[in-house]
């Protein structure tokens, strides 16, 4: 309701100059960039927010050098499964997960520096047939994988120095759950999105399954990013990358709907679109053909600011309580944008193209 | 949102369906 009661922000206000340029890293030995994160990482007592690129067969951290230059630290090598994804883990320094696999993740690794022995370090945290991973504060991973009969949704407690502690299980949906999101305010509440569109709910300290919230066919294929709980309610920020357009659906790439656990019930806060010149277009073969892709590619969400690739090439920048579209970055001349990460905050945006190179915004 | 839409809201829903739900 508040969001339709807004005027529209005019592409011409969507300003460039609000995401400056502040440094750029090229990984020249990446083939191809498959995602990129900020880490915090202490070398020599000296603690720094650093960026950790990720190809097929590589993850590197690079640091922070004077005249706003990169220097690679350290490369980690791996064999036949490629890398798919990084994991980071929020609040913790000297530590960063990376799932592996080939459509879907068969292996989470965990990537550290060890003190004990002066050396950066890999080791295996998990493996099966993994459907969603999150990293939890409090050097914690949540992931659902699935066997023939069930599916298993658990949390792994990381050592400082990288070990893994003992594991809790969270009681799972009849559904496959397809992400996780933390709910900021409240610390032993985690939600989740599932394969038939549901939002689901879980005590993290007794591992129950609290509630299972439908969110509605008319936005399908729904994916949490983030959660707020705040005076009874529970806001949780969706996507929709492949949702069909409709009348009801709009051209929304992410939307915050207000849940009451109490009832179960839902109303839509605000909806953020694609900005207009960068909707989506008609798959007309295969499986989805008829559906809209909506011209949302990848993205990431942080407090209330969400970034994305859209098909065309460019970075879209939306205010999700304002619901609107408040920057566009578009195809560096270079070649198009392949990912957008928010490093440990809003003030920064990573872009990344596929060929390794990761700009720093300031935003 | 108004509570008309979503039913009585309850600011202890956490701990209340906490207490309602299997373990």
């Amino acid at each position: 309701d508040v969001v339709e009661q807004l005027t529209p922000v005019p592409l011409d206000d969507l300003r460039e100059e609000s995401l400056q340029l502040v440094s750029k890293l090229k990984d020249c030995s990446s083939s191809c960039a498959v995602d990129v994160s900020a880490v915090w990482w202490e070398a020599a007592g000296c603690r720094e927010l650093c960026v950790v690129t990720a190809s097929e067969s590589s993850v590197s951290l690079w640091k922070p050098l004077p005249a706003a230059c990169w220097g690679r630290v350290y490369t980690w090598l791996f064999g036949e499964i490629p890398v798919i994804q990084i994991v980071p883990l929020p609040d913790t320094c000297n530590l960063v997960c990376i799932a592996l696999g080939e459509l879907e993740i068969g292996e989470i690794r965990l990537l550290l520096y060890s003190s004990e022995n002066d050396s950066f370090k890999q080791s295996l945290v998990k493996t099966g047939n993994i459907k969603a991973v999150l990293g939890l504060k409090g050097r914690r991973l949540v992931s659902s994988s699935r066997t023939v009969q069930e599916q298993q949704v658990e949390i792994v407690s990381l050592s400082e120095a990288g070990r893994s502690k003992d594991g809790q299980t969270l009681m799972p949906p009849e559904e496959t759950v397809l992400a996780f999101a933390e709910v900021e305010g409240m610390r032993d509440a985690l939600v989740g999105t599932t394969a038939v569109n549901s939002v689901v709910v879980w005590n993290l300290k007794t591992g129950q399954l609290l509630r299972k919230m439908h969110i509605g066919y008319s936005y399908p294929a729904s994916i949490c990013h983030r959660a707020y709980s705040d005076a009874g309610l529970l806001f949780v920020v969706l996507s929709h990358p492949h949702a069909k357009e409709s009348e009801s659906c709009g051209n929304a790439a992410f939307r915050v709907i207000a849940f009451n656990p109490t009832t179960a019930r839902s109303a839509a806060v605000t909806f953020s679109s694609l900005p207009p010149g960068h909707a989506g277009r008609q798959v007309p073969r295969g499986p989805r053909a008829g559906f809209v892709i909506l011209g949302y590619l990848e993205g990431d969400v942080k407090d209330a600011s969400a970034a994305a690739v859209l098909t065309s090439g460019a970075i879209a920048v939306w205010d999700l309580l304002l619901g609107c579209c408040v920057a566009l970055l578009p195809p560096d001349p270079a070649g198009t944008w392949a990912l957008a990460r928010w490093a440990t905050t809003t003030a920064c945006l990573l872009a990344g193209q596929r060929d390794g190179t990761v700009c720093l915004y300031r935003y | 949102c108004s509570e008309s839409d979503l039913g009585p809201i309850s600011l202890n829903w956490f701990e209340e369906l906490s207490a309602e739900a299997p373990s």
